[in-house]
């Protein structure tokens, strides 16, 4: 028996719109610690990796372990008959191959589920080498959304190169070059305002708009947002799930053909 | 020219 309640299915709607747009299914594995799901794009450029923590769950239980295959689309589409504040509960039998999906309001007046078929996807799991990275930049995840959104109308890439005086994004394409620098915030009121930059080494690499602004949609979901990076591997984006867990997002840079 | 690399290249199958 697998069951997973959470307060607010505004949650598990910003998770999904995330990653709907990269994902066409995917491969929720649960235990008792949680909840993982991995898989590349349709064309093998990016990952994401999706963690979030059984403690982060208003109730959780996993008596075996199960992998439960589903259409992200079908996902979105039963998420959007959920009111923000409901909450939320997926319940899937062992060996199931269907999935329940709950959602309750506050008042419990309005009770709806959805069955959602399972499906048995053959993913292929890739083993992430634990990296020291060079650069590792926070910064708000607005601002790095805005930043993708102003170069993709540049160039299909952007190029970021990270030193101890800032980070720079360039797009260079035939209406000319655009620049966008930012340094470490001194002392910020909010946390979540401030740019901080750990460097060991500067490090310059080109990256698809295209992806970058597709991993911008789980801006919602956390208002920093955390890039590392090293040279010739991938730069990480991650988004923090406060007290779930994270999204990460890695991208293969381009490289010198 | 640059090229877009595929996330395989660096990730090894489990």
């Amino acid at each position: 028996m697998f069951e997973a309640r959470l307060g607010q299915a505004t949650i598990l709607k910003k998770i999904l719109d995330a990653i709907k747009d990269l994902l066409t299914e995917g491969t929720f594995d649960c235990s008792d610690s949680g909840i993982q799901l991995q898989a590349m794009d349709n064309s093998h450029v990016s990952l994401v990796s999706l963690t979030l923590r059984s403690d982060g769950f208003d109730k959780f239980r996993c008596d075996r372990n199960i992998s439960m295959g589903m259409n992200l689309g079908s996902m979105a589409k039963i998420l959007k008959c959920a009111n923000n504040e409901d909450n939320v509960t997926m319940k899937a039998q062992d060996n199931a191959d269907t999935v329940t999906i709950m959602f309750e309001s506050a008042n419990q007046e309005k009770v709806s589920d959805y069955e959602m078929k399972l499906m048995n996807l053959d993913q292929e799991h890739l083993g992430i080498p634990e990296t020291e990275y060079s650069c590792v930049v926070r910064m708000p995840s607005m601002e790095f959304a805005r930043i993708c959104r102003d170069l993709a109308q540049f160039s299909e890439s952007v190029v970021i190169c990270c030193t101890k005086e800032g980070v720079k994004f360039t797009a260079s394409g035939d209406v000319g070059t655009a620049n966008i620098k930012l340094a470490q915030t001194g002392s910020v009121d909010k946390e979540e305002e401030s740019v901080s930059i750990d460097m060991q080494e500067p490090v310059t690499l080109t990256f698809a708009c295209r992806y970058l602004n597709a991993f911008t949609k789980a801006t919602p979901l956390s208002t920093q947002v955390q890039l590392s990076m090293c040279a010739d591997v991938p730069l990480v984006v991650e988004y923090a799930i406060k007290d779930l867990g994270y999204i990460r997002y890695y991208l293969a840079p381009k490289i010198e053909d | 020219k640059k090229i877009q690399g595929s996330i395989r290249n660096y990730f090894t199958a489990k």
